[in-house]
């Protein structure tokens, strides 16, 4: 199986490493 | 193949390579190329990202380079030397309006492989980060492909946003690397 990320599912995890 | 991730971790298609260029001119071009880190999932990409300076903040003559892991960022990588680059020029003001979302949107659709069956055929991008311009580039590999290439292109203009009225064109690497910048032909415009 491909693993395929559209940009939204992407995005949501941008906030949650950006404060680590 | 696919990558194997930690439990937990959302794994990518491909394990991906960022590159760091900075121009110092008493160094060759190959030693002023750095591998920064590798990664192979969706929260170290975001992790890596976070961490990193931030496109526009770059000093003139730095490029950062994001490759799948296997080939290097020029055209004598053997995966890329018969391919070429979907290009994107910015003018100068858009170095502070635009260049840092066209870069990440750019990194988005390398790891989220949303060129669909064409995902394959893309090696990488590349940001040039310069006086005179900025530049962004989605590089394939193979020149020859139209269908692939075009299609491409047109997912990749419509992820930037761009307006139809807006042309960009695919530049092969056999003509880029024989002519001066901007006589190279487009040999494939969206």
């Amino acid at each position: 199986e491909k693993k395929r990320y559209d940009r939204e599912f992407l995005l949501g995890f941008q906030f949650i490493f950006a404060s680590m | 193949v696919l990558v194997a991730a930690p439990l937990g971790k959302h794994p990518l298609q491909h394990r991906w390579a960022l590159w760091f260029f900075k121009n110092d001119k008493s160094k060759t071009w190959q030693a002023n190329l750095r591998l920064v880190t590798k990664f192979s999932t969706v929260e170290d990409f975001w992790a890596l990202y976070s961490h990193i300076q931030l496109a526009s903040k770059l000093t003139s003559g730095c490029d950062y380079s994001l490759f799948k892991d296997g080939i290097e960022p020029m055209w004598e990588d053997n995966r890329n030397k018969c391919g070429g680059r979907w290009l994107i020029t910015l003018a100068k003001q858009q170095r502070h309006t635009e260049l840092d979302h066209f870069w990440l949107e750019t990194l988005l659709c390398l790891i989220g492989e949303s060129f669909g069956e064409y995902s394959s055929e893309v090696c990488g991008a590349v940001i040039n980060i310069r006086a005179k311009g900025d530049k962004i580039a989605v590089w394939t590999c193979e020149a020859e492909d139209r269908d692939g290439v075009t299609h491409i292109g047109r997912v990749y203009k419509e992820r930037l946003g761009l307006s139809s009225k807006v042309v960009i064109g695919y530049q092969a690497h056999a003509d880029t690397a024989t002519k001066s910048g901007s006589l190279t032909k487009n040999k494939f415009v969206v």
